[in-house]
Protein backbone atom coordinates (compact mmCIF):
# COMPACT_ATOMS: atom_id res chain seq x y z
CA UNK A 1 0.00 0.00 0.00
CA UNK A 2 1.73 3.42 -1.28
CA UNK A 3 0.77 7.01 -0.46
CA UNK A 4 -1.32 7.47 -3.72
CA UNK A 5 -3.47 4.83 -3.25
CA UNK A 6 -4.59 4.80 0.23
CA UNK A 7 -5.29 8.58 -0.72
CA UNK A 8 -6.88 7.46 -4.00
CA UNK A 9 -9.33 5.25 -1.56
CA UNK A 10 -9.72 7.83 0.89
CA UNK A 11 -11.14 10.33 -1.96
CA UNK A 12 -13.20 7.84 -3.45
CA UNK A 13 -14.86 7.03 0.18
CA UNK A 14 -15.19 10.67 0.65
CA UNK A 15 -17.24 10.93 -2.44
CA UNK A 16 -19.47 8.21 -1.42
CA UNK A 17 -19.83 10.06 2.09
CA UNK A 18 -20.52 13.30 0.39
CA UNK A 19 -23.16 11.49 -1.92
CA UNK A 20 -24.88 9.53 1.08
CA UNK A 21 -24.66 12.53 3.21
CA UNK A 22 -26.64 14.88 0.62
CA UNK A 23 -29.02 11.97 -0.24
CA UNK A 24 -29.81 11.11 3.55
CA UNK A 25 -29.43 14.83 5.31
CA UNK A 26 -31.68 16.70 2.65
CA UNK A 27 -33.29 14.10 1.76
CA UNK A 28 -32.84 15.13 -1.74
CA UNK A 29 -30.76 13.38 -5.04
CA UNK A 30 -31.42 16.34 -7.52
CA UNK A 31 -28.89 16.68 -10.30
CA UNK A 32 -27.72 12.73 -9.08
CA UNK A 33 -28.02 10.40 -11.91
CA UNK A 34 -29.25 7.31 -10.90
CA UNK A 35 -28.21 5.48 -14.21
CA UNK A 36 -24.63 6.21 -12.92
CA UNK A 37 -25.30 5.07 -9.61
CA UNK A 38 -26.91 1.71 -10.88
CA UNK A 39 -23.52 1.75 -13.75
CA UNK A 40 -21.17 1.86 -10.40
CA UNK A 41 -23.60 -1.08 -8.59
CA UNK A 42 -23.01 -3.28 -10.62
CA UNK A 43 -19.43 -1.98 -11.53
CA UNK A 44 -18.66 -3.01 -7.65
CA UNK A 45 -20.70 -6.57 -7.77
CA UNK A 46 -18.33 -8.04 -10.70
CA UNK A 47 -15.27 -6.57 -9.06
CA UNK A 48 -15.70 -7.79 -6.28
CA UNK A 49 -16.25 -11.11 -6.92
CA UNK A 50 -13.59 -12.45 -5.07
CA UNK A 51 -14.27 -11.13 -1.82
CA UNK A 52 -14.95 -14.14 0.11
CA UNK A 53 -12.83 -16.50 -2.21
CA UNK A 54 -9.28 -14.06 -1.64
CA UNK A 55 -8.71 -12.59 1.48
CA UNK A 56 -6.14 -9.57 0.63
CA UNK A 57 -6.26 -7.88 4.35
CA UNK A 58 -9.16 -6.19 6.60
CA UNK A 59 -9.00 -3.28 5.06
CA UNK A 60 -9.14 -4.37 1.54
CA UNK A 61 -12.25 -6.09 2.86
CA UNK A 62 -13.64 -3.59 4.72
CA UNK A 63 -13.57 -0.86 1.97
CA UNK A 64 -15.19 -3.60 -0.35
CA UNK A 65 -17.89 -4.15 1.93
CA UNK A 66 -18.16 -0.20 2.20
CA UNK A 67 -18.26 0.47 -1.28
CA UNK A 68 -20.72 -2.35 -2.14
CA UNK A 69 -23.19 -1.21 0.39
CA UNK A 70 -23.05 2.41 0.10
CA UNK A 71 -24.23 1.95 -4.26
CA UNK A 72 -26.51 -0.42 -3.46
CA UNK A 73 -28.21 1.59 -0.82
CA UNK A 74 -28.30 4.94 -3.13
CA UNK A 75 -29.51 3.38 -5.97
CA UNK A 76 -32.03 2.01 -3.39
CA UNK A 77 -32.61 5.35 -1.66
CA UNK A 78 -32.99 6.76 -4.94
CA UNK A 79 -35.50 4.82 -6.50
CA UNK A 80 -37.72 3.42 -3.36
CA UNK A 81 -37.63 6.05 -0.57
CA UNK A 82 -40.42 8.04 -0.38
CA UNK A 83 -38.75 11.49 -0.25
CA UNK A 84 -35.77 10.97 -2.02
CA UNK A 85 -37.37 9.62 -5.30
CA UNK A 86 -39.71 12.70 -6.08
CA UNK A 87 -36.73 14.90 -6.39
CA UNK A 88 -35.44 12.17 -8.63
CA UNK A 89 -35.12 13.74 -12.33
CA UNK A 90 -36.22 10.39 -14.79
CA UNK A 91 -36.71 12.96 -17.43
CA UNK A 92 -33.59 14.04 -17.49
CA UNK A 93 -31.53 11.07 -16.25
CA UNK A 94 -32.33 9.79 -19.85
CA UNK A 95 -28.66 8.27 -20.54
CA UNK A 96 -29.20 4.91 -22.41
CA UNK A 97 -26.76 2.97 -19.91
CA UNK A 98 -27.58 -0.45 -21.45
CA UNK A 99 -25.54 0.59 -24.08
CA UNK A 100 -22.63 1.19 -22.36
CA UNK A 101 -22.74 -2.75 -20.85
CA UNK A 102 -23.13 -4.31 -23.53
CA UNK A 103 -19.78 -2.96 -25.05
CA UNK A 104 -17.83 -3.41 -22.09
CA UNK A 105 -19.22 -6.90 -21.57
CA UNK A 106 -17.93 -7.71 -25.47
CA UNK A 107 -14.55 -6.34 -24.87
CA UNK A 108 -14.12 -8.09 -21.90
CA UNK A 109 -14.69 -11.32 -23.18
CA UNK A 110 -12.00 -10.36 -26.09
CA UNK A 111 -9.45 -8.41 -23.89
CA UNK A 112 -8.50 -9.82 -20.37
CA UNK A 113 -5.75 -11.07 -18.61
CA UNK A 114 -7.35 -14.81 -18.50
CA UNK A 115 -10.16 -16.27 -19.50
CA UNK A 116 -12.15 -17.46 -16.46
CA UNK A 117 -15.37 -16.14 -15.16
CA UNK A 118 -14.29 -13.89 -12.28
CA UNK A 119 -11.32 -12.41 -14.39
CA UNK A 120 -14.27 -11.63 -17.28
CA UNK A 121 -16.21 -9.92 -15.02
CA UNK A 122 -13.49 -7.80 -13.08
CA UNK A 123 -12.52 -6.63 -16.15
CA UNK A 124 -16.15 -5.53 -17.35
CA UNK A 125 -16.26 -3.87 -14.14
CA UNK A 126 -12.59 -1.70 -15.45
CA UNK A 127 -14.28 -1.11 -18.45
CA UNK A 128 -17.84 -0.41 -16.99
CA UNK A 129 -16.37 1.82 -14.58
CA UNK A 130 -14.46 3.90 -17.05
CA UNK A 131 -17.53 5.12 -18.97
CA UNK A 132 -20.15 4.93 -15.63
CA UNK A 133 -19.82 8.47 -15.06
CA UNK A 134 -21.06 9.57 -18.24
CA UNK A 135 -24.65 9.73 -17.67
CA UNK A 136 -24.08 11.76 -14.70
CA UNK A 137 -22.02 14.60 -17.09
CA UNK A 138 -24.37 14.29 -19.47
CA UNK A 139 -27.20 14.82 -16.18
CA UNK A 140 -25.03 17.83 -14.71
CA UNK A 141 -25.10 19.95 -18.53
CA UNK A 142 -29.18 19.40 -18.76
CA UNK A 143 -29.30 20.67 -14.90
CA UNK A 144 -28.50 24.25 -15.34
CA UNK A 145 -27.50 24.74 -11.38
CA UNK A 146 -25.55 22.51 -10.02
CA UNK A 147 -25.32 22.27 -6.14
CA UNK A 148 -22.33 21.99 -4.34
CA UNK A 149 -22.17 18.50 -3.08
CA UNK A 150 -23.19 16.70 -6.24
CA UNK A 151 -19.96 18.89 -8.05
CA UNK A 152 -18.01 17.64 -5.05
CA UNK A 153 -19.11 13.98 -5.19
CA UNK A 154 -18.06 14.03 -9.13
CA UNK A 155 -14.47 15.74 -8.36
CA UNK A 156 -13.76 13.46 -5.44
CA UNK A 157 -14.94 10.67 -7.98
CA UNK A 158 -12.91 11.73 -10.95
CA UNK A 159 -10.16 11.99 -8.63
CA UNK A 160 -10.03 9.08 -6.71
CA UNK A 161 -8.93 7.15 -10.18
CA UNK A 162 -6.27 9.93 -10.72
CA UNK A 163 -4.77 9.29 -7.81
CA UNK A 164 -4.72 5.89 -8.59
CA UNK A 165 -2.25 6.49 -11.83
CA UNK A 166 0.06 7.98 -9.31
CA UNK A 167 -0.30 4.66 -7.62
CA UNK A 168 0.30 2.02 -10.64
CA UNK A 169 3.47 4.31 -11.90
CA UNK A 170 4.72 4.30 -8.10
CA UNK A 171 4.26 0.32 -8.24
CA UNK A 172 5.71 -0.43 -11.60
CA UNK A 173 8.97 1.38 -10.62
CA UNK A 174 8.96 -0.21 -7.31
CA UNK A 175 7.73 -3.65 -7.84
CA UNK A 176 9.24 -6.08 -10.20
CA UNK A 177 6.75 -7.65 -12.91
CA UNK A 178 3.73 -5.25 -11.90
CA UNK A 179 2.52 -4.33 -15.40
CA UNK A 180 -1.70 -4.50 -15.75
CA UNK A 181 -1.99 -2.73 -19.37
CA UNK A 182 -5.82 -2.83 -19.21
CA UNK A 183 -6.31 -1.86 -15.50
CA UNK A 184 -3.82 1.36 -16.50
CA UNK A 185 -5.67 1.90 -19.87
CA UNK A 186 -8.90 1.86 -18.43
CA UNK A 187 -7.84 4.22 -15.40
CA UNK A 188 -6.47 6.69 -17.97
CA UNK A 189 -9.31 6.88 -20.08
CA UNK A 190 -11.29 7.16 -17.21
CA UNK A 191 -10.05 9.73 -15.92
CA UNK A 192 -9.72 11.81 -18.76
CA UNK A 193 -13.54 11.50 -19.38
CA UNK A 194 -13.43 14.17 -16.59
CA UNK A 195 -10.94 16.62 -18.10
CA UNK A 196 -13.70 19.06 -19.02
CA UNK A 197 -15.38 18.95 -15.71
CA UNK A 198 -12.36 19.38 -13.56
CA UNK A 199 -11.32 22.54 -15.55
CA UNK A 200 -15.29 23.91 -15.16
CA UNK A 201 -14.80 22.96 -11.74
CA UNK A 202 -11.89 25.03 -10.85
CA UNK A 203 -12.66 27.30 -12.81
CA UNK A 204 -16.12 27.84 -10.77
CA UNK A 205 -13.43 27.29 -7.55
CA UNK A 206 -11.42 29.79 -8.70
CA UNK A 207 -13.79 32.78 -10.07
CA UNK A 208 -15.83 31.78 -6.76
CA UNK A 209 -19.18 31.42 -9.42
CA UNK A 210 -21.31 28.71 -9.68
CA UNK A 211 -20.61 25.46 -11.68
CA UNK A 212 -22.04 25.51 -14.88
CA UNK A 213 -21.13 23.25 -17.86
CA UNK A 214 -21.61 24.59 -21.21
CA UNK A 215 -24.64 22.89 -22.79
CA UNK B 1 3.51 -19.08 -14.54
CA UNK B 2 0.79 -20.96 -12.21
CA UNK B 3 0.32 -17.47 -9.62
CA UNK B 4 -3.76 -16.95 -9.64
CA UNK B 5 -4.33 -13.62 -10.61
CA UNK B 6 -4.40 -11.86 -7.03
CA UNK B 7 -6.32 -8.18 -7.68
CA UNK B 8 -5.38 -6.70 -4.51
CA UNK B 9 -6.45 -2.97 -5.45
CA UNK B 10 -9.90 -1.72 -4.78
Amino acid sequence: MNIFRLAGDMTHLASVLVLLLKIHTIKSCAGVSLKTQELYALVFATRYLDIVTDFISVYNTVMKLIFLGSSFSIVWYIRHHRVVRRSYDKDQDTFRHYLLMIPCMLLALFVHEKFTFKEVMWTFSLYLEAVAILPQLVLLQRTRNIDNLTGQYVFLLGAYRGLYIFNWIYRYFTEPHFVHWITWIAGVVQTLLYADFFYYYFESWKNNVRLQLPA
Amino acid sequence: EGTTLKHDEL
